[in-house]
């Protein structure tokens, strides 16, 4: 563990406390995609079924829990209890485009064609790319509340701290993981853009709206 | 590259 990780984490967390709390106390999700949603289900699911094989640390084991159980509460909010502010008019993303060819590309290309390591290559690239349809939402209505932008900032920069904790490892522990590196790349550069715009829009106050 | 399970990383 170190600083860029742990960062890195909390990050995660931030963001995924902060999409709760906005539905919880606007009651709405209005917004959201919930395909994207969806997609992080899958990804905490598909990932951490080593919760049930392997202990590695106290913290490993609560953060996994966690994720996978607020992602699903997350669903669970969107689908049915807040369902009614659901915007589905504007998340009109084919979850299949993206669900099909990663699964193609988990089968094709892991470090080990295990039943346990084809779901965590499918999770690494599934996760890569989760955050398209909430992007093509915001990119069709044109505009993101204040609160979503500081989520999607969150969720974008704990992958951007994980490629400072790569180098990291690389350097002082010899570790290298060619898929999580580059999937985590390809992560973030999705998210350039939108940094851009809550760096010179957000941070001076003013709501994120997208260039027509 | 570490590539097998278990993974310590999230």
């Amino acid at each position: 563990m170190n600083i860029f990780r742990l960062i890195g984490d909390m990050s995660h967390l931030l963001a995924i406390v902060l999409l709760l709390l906005k539905m919880w106390k606007t009651r709405s999700c209005a917004g959201i995609s919930g395909k994207s949603q969806i997609l992080f289900a899958l990804v905490f699911a598909t990932r951490y079924l080593d919760l049930f094989t392997a202990f590695i640390s106290a913290y490993n084991s609560t953060m996994k829990l966690f994720f996978i159980s607020t992602s699903l509460v997350t669903v669970y909010l969107m689908y049915f209890k807040f369902r009614a502010t659901y915007d589905a008019n504007h998340d009109t993303f084919r979850l299949e485009f993206l669900v099909v060819p990663v699964g193609g590309l988990a089968f094709l290309v892991n470090h080990n064609f295990s039943p346990l390591e084809i779901l965590w290559t499918f999770s690494i690239y599934l996760e890569s790319v989760a955050i398209l349809p909430q992007l093509f939402m915001m990119s069709k209505t044109g505009e993101a509340e204040t609160i979503t932008s500081h989520y999607l900032f969150a969720l974008g920069s704990y992958r951007a701290l994980y490629i400072l904790n790569w180098v990291f490892r690389y350097y002082f522990e010899g570790f290298f993981d060619l898929i999580a590196v580059v999937a985590g790349c390809v992560q973030t550069i999705l998210y350039c853009d939108f940094f851009y715009l809550y760096i010179t829009k957000v941070l001076k106050g003013k709501k994120l709206s997208l260039p027509a | 590259c570490n590539s097998s399970h278990p993974k310590d990383e999230l």
